[in-house]
């Protein structure tokens, strides 16, 4: 009955009554930020013609549609000083694992997808979706390779008229680290911890593919459809995207911008510490304190 | 060196963006991945001779390496049947870091303590439904370990000593409060 949330001294999560996240409080102000996953049906084509190609390990080619998952989110919620988590599931393969820590600026979506069922005869392609109150008027940011910022605007090319004949796919771009909007008061982030394709095919929103199954060959080479299995079933993934969302960078502030914080973020998820374990049960806490360990 | 030459081999081959990407046939995707694991598992020959020289050749710090390869999937052989290790976390940036860890454990009571013996913070969070139910994954781990690492050293490090315990009532660990 409970409205659930959970969060820090620095932000709090807040989810709906159909346990999804729904809106994010930072500095005391309270901004919509609704995240669900969604899947695209691959378009099947008869790769006879350059524009009735098949979706496939080359191309992302939805045939224009996109399903969210589900309507209702079953919702598990643990709360400790530490970290405070929610459990999502959301579906029988997709799941997720929100955490907030303690003293962190940031909140980590653990998500879990796989196997991708193809009983239903269609291959899909399946993306985390975020939708905020951020006026992007078009643009994002992606970057580049981990390197600069670039800046994209929806159905537009720089140094060409674009008539885009797919608006979804010719939207996409590689996110190998990070994709930004940005309204010049508020500034969502989404880091990733592997390379994604990504887009805001709307205004506020942000979008990164998580894990794809195909059925058809695209002809582009490889000559297979993109249908790995593992144990006699589909693939299962798993990785993490980090949000941050805050005001956007004031050059007069005396405090690091948000960029700068996403960028010390960024060098953590891409270079985190390396842990090592080893057994101690032959040696006492004593022993391990008086070595110079 | 013929051990890092056989990992300098593969990561030659996996300059190609099939390895990345998906575009490869299955049969040449399983065979990049043999590659890298013969490459790997060579390697930590090297790793295993290189931690045992930083830690000074003696006897009681001799460990026979291996890695967590199942770790993504919460599990971890060590951490999951040792009631006593030793956690060190290397941090490889050039400016000082802190991590939130998670060990894939056994329900129980643990303690944490630093390199000065004194108490470190820590909860237990249980792993998923979603995660503990995959059909590969073989574990008996059902919840996470989870502590701070604080103020680790530019490209330095820092242990910790993890013992698994008799419960006590006043226990600065425990299970976290779950609501359903």
């Amino acid at each position: 009955e409970d409205n659930v949330s959970i969060g820090n001294d620095l932000l709090t999560v807040h989810f709906d009554e159909n346990g999804f996240m729904s809106s994010i409080t930072v500095d005391g102000a309270t901004h919509p930020l609704k995240q669900n996953f969604l899947f695209y049906e691959g378009a099947y084509g008869n790769n006879e013609e350059f524009r009735n190609r098949s979706s496939g390990a080359y191309i992302f080619r939805p045939n224009g549609t996109e399903k969210a998952v589900t309507e209702v989110v079953e919702l598990q919620v643990v709360k400790s000083e530490l970290v405070q988590v929610v459990h999502q599931i959301f579906n029988e393969w997709i799941s997720q694992v929100i955490r907030v820590y303690a003293g962190k600026d940031h909140v980590e979506l653990e998500w879990l997808v796989g196997p991708i069922p193809i009983d239903d005869g269609t291959g899909k392609e399946i993306v985390s979706r975020f939708e905020s109150d951020v006026a992007s008027e078009g643009v994002f940011w992606t970057d580049s390779n981990g390197r600069e910022m670039l800046r994209r605007v929806r159905n537009k090319r720089e140094t060409w008229n674009l008539d885009l004949a797919e608006p979804i796919s010719g939207n996409y771009y590689p996110v190998t680290s990070k994709i930004v909007i940005d309204d010049g008061r508020n500034r969502l982030a989404l880091l990733n911890d592997r390379a994604q394709g990504g887009s805001s095919l709307q205004d506020g929103q942000l979008e990164l593919m998580v894990h794809r199954r195909l059925l058809r060959d695209d002809r582009f080479g490889v000559g297979e459809a993109l249908n790995e299995t593992q144990y006699g079933d589909g693939l299962v993934a798993r990785g993490k995207i980090f949000l941050m969302f805050g005001q956007s960078s004031n050059s007069t502030s005396q405090s690091p911008t948000q960029a700068a914080k996403e960028r010390f973020l960024q060098n953590k998820i891409h270079l985190p510490s390396w842990v090592f374990i080893a057994p101690a049960n032959e040696f006492s806490l004593e022993a391990y304190m008086s070595q110079d360990n | 060196e013929d051990h890092l030459t056989a990992l300098r081999d593969a990561m030659g081959v996996m300059q190609h963006h099939d390895a990345i990407t998906g575009t490869e046939k299955q049969h040449v995707a399983d065979d990049y991945a043999r590659m890298l694991y013969e490459a790997f598992e060579a390697c930590s020959a090297n790793t295993r001779s290189a931690l045992n020289q930083l830690s000074g050749e003696r006897d009681s710090f001799k460990f026979d390496w291996t890695y967590c390869k199942e770790a993504n999937v919460s599990a971890c052989a060590l951490t999951e049947n040792s009631d006593n290790n030793v956690v060190l976390l290397y941090n490889p940036l050039g400016h000082s870091s802190d991590d939130f860890v998670r060990l894939p454990v056994k329900e129980g009571h643990y303690v944490v303590r630093n390199d000065r013996g004194q108490t470190v913070p820590s909860t237990l969070i249980s792993i998923p439904s979603s995660v503990l139910d995959l059909p590969f994954r073989n574990s008996a781990a059902t919840h996470e370990l989870v502590f701070h690492a604080e103020s680790i050293a530019p490209v330095g490090y820092r242990s910790f000593y993890v013992s698994k315990e008799e419960e006590h009532k006043d226990a600065s660990s425990g299970i976290a409060t779950i609501r359903q």
